[in-house]
């Protein structure tokens, strides 16, 4: 499982 | 990007523009709760002024940031100046501390690297999650709402439940999981689950906002 990193989503 | 996200974040741009008609149209904010609007403001100013230090992600994410942030604080300045005499602050009674506290304690518990941006942004999500709940206060004591409202609550609420197909889609796609995100979205489009069911059988039907006696 991965850290999402820019946050992409609004 | 998937279709889910797309229509998701239409859906919310739906619900901002419905709103602000709403309130020109009408020259009230009759029925709106200035706490969960000035809620959202906070949101989107702690979550999308990473537009000032965080890497680029795209101009649709520009843009989508730069529009929730300004047409927020348009909103909030219709409410506060504009159309002040028609905003009711006695019937807006749900207690801020109780959603703010709560934000705060969660985000400092819950996020991803224990930095300022990364509680900043952790926090956006928890205050998302629980800032409609002025608003929806406000319905359950009014106990009615004008079409246009309902309207505007169900765009809300639509952009929130398609964030769930979203997030399954990415996992599926790309095994992407973002748990804050999903579990404060959850419970977030959870809160819609009543709105939605009077939505359905009445307003949709023609019949009038109104909650059962």
């Amino acid at each position: 499982e991965s850290k999402p990193s820019p946050h992409d989503e609004l | 990007m998937n279709i889910f996200r797309l229509f998701g974040d239409l859906s919310h741009l739906a619900s901002i523009l419905i709103l602000i008609h709403k309130i020109q149209t009408s020259r009230s904010c009759r029925g709106i709760s200035f706490k969960t609007q000035a809620l959202y403001v906070a949101v989107f100013v702690t979550r999308y002024l990473d537009l000032l230090y965080a890497e680029h992600v795209s101009i649709y994410n520009t843009f989508m940031k730069l529009f929730f942030i300004g047409s927020s604080c348009y909103i909030l300045y219709l409410m506060k100046v504009r159309f002040r005499p028609t905003q009711d602050p006695s019937i807006d009674t749900f207690r801020l501390e109780y959603l703010l506290g709560p934000s705060v304690v969660l985000a400092l518990i819950f996020n991803y690297t224990f930095s300022f941006t990364e509680v900043l942004w952790a926090f956006s999500i928890y205050l998302e999650a629980l800032a409609i709940l002025p608003q929806l206060f406000m319905l359950q004591r009014t106990g009615e709402a004008e079409a246009i409202t309902t309207h505007y609550l169900a765009a809300l609420g639509a952009y929130r439940a398609l964030y769930i197909p979203n997030w399954l889609y990415r996992y599926f796609s790309e095994g992407t999981v973002d748990p804050i995100a999903v579990v404060a979205g959850i419970v977030q489009t959870g809160l819609y689950v009543d709105f939605f069911y009077i939505y359905f059988t009445k307003v949709l039907r023609g019949q009038k906002f109104e909650l059962p006696a």
